[in-house]
């Protein structure tokens, strides 16, 4: 049964004409996961490997692609977690950086904390060399065109976001 | 939101989450994702999860950690993230979605939304499904 490797792109709506890109984009970086392992990589490696290509796939809410907050820019959050020490990562409110799940598997693996948040989080990244990215390249006109749609006064983000129950 | 959960070949598992968050959030808002027990947990003594879905409500919850709960009482993966998926339904009236392992390499990815987009590789099989009910396989 093992090796085994999961991913999800994120449960809601998604829209018929995105509907093919998203199964492309997890089926590829479930095949990226799988060959971490396939090569004897650990299971932290594998699930970094596939969540870092789903970030860096704009037809996801994660890196590229991330939806925008009210003013119209990107804050991103992530988390990793390691069963077999029950050490764990992660980053919440953290702009221009690519992979946030790259991020947090440093301040797992190189502090004593378990998660760094925006300006520190930043400051972090830049102490562990993690290079900066303009915000405009994790915009996509997607995410811009919903955020305009939803800055109407009635809108309903959530349930935008969510759609219907299954 | 993204995300996911493995078991290597010596039974270690992991997971990973990484989002952009809700649409036009508030400046600073923080959902489920970076808070461990909500948007993602793993143990090897019982699994690990990798959640999605409307973060308040998930963090309501605990996701990751309470369908590992169920799983310390022996229910299947994919049993215990329909068991979480359901309270944080009738509890909170909110929809989710999660893939879920066991140390054993038996998986799952459940959710209560009309869709989600999730693949699995095992055994050099490849499965993947958007819509509920879907379960596609082909060789990898």
């Amino acid at each position: 049964m093992l090796p085994v490797v999961v991913v999800h792109g994120g449960a809601g709506h998604i829209p018929k004409e995105r509907a093919e890109k998203s199964m492309e984009g997890v089926c590829s970086a479930v095949r990226a996961g799988y060959a971490v392992l396939k090569r004897g990589g650990s299971s932290m490696d594998a699930v970094v490997e596939a969540v870092t290509q789903l970030e860096n796939n704009p037809a996801f809410n994660a890196g590229c692609g991330s939806v925008l907050n009210v003013k119209g820019e990107v804050e991103m959050d992530a988390i990793v977690m390691d069963g077999k020490t029950l050490g764990s990562g992660a980053v919440s409110a953290v702009r221009n950086i690519a992979n946030p799940v790259c991020l947090a598997r440093l301040v797992m693996d190189k502090t004593s904390h378990t998660c760094l948040t925006a300006e520190g989080a930043s400051k972090f990244a830049r102490s562990m060399g993690v290079a900066e990215v303009p915000m405009e390249s994790l915009i996509t006109e997607y995410a811009r065109m919903r955020w305009r749609k939803n800055l109407a006064a009635d809108a309903k983000p959530v349930e935008c976001q969510m759609g219907k129950m299954g | 939101t993204v995300g996911a959960v493995a078991v290597d070949s010596e039974g270690n598992v992991a997971c990973a989450t990484s989002t952009g968050g809700m649409l036009n959030k508030m400046e600073g808002r923080v959902g489920d994702t970076p808070c461990i027990g909500s948007g993602g947990y793993a143990d090897n003594q019982m699994g690990a999860v990798s959640t999605t879905g409307h973060g308040e409500a998930i963090m309501k919850v605990t996701l990751a950690r309470l369908i590992l709960f169920h799983m310390e009482q022996g229910h299947s993966p994919e049993a215990a993230s329909d068991l979480g998926l359901a309270y944080m339904k009738s509890r909170v009236e909110a929809l989710g979605g999660v893939v879920t392992v066991d140390p054993q390499g038996h998986w799952a990815a459940r959710f209560s939304s009309k869709q989600m987009s999730w693949a699995a590789a095992q055994k050099d099989m490849l499965h993947y499904g958007l819509y509920g009910g879907e379960h596609f396989t082909q060789s990898i």
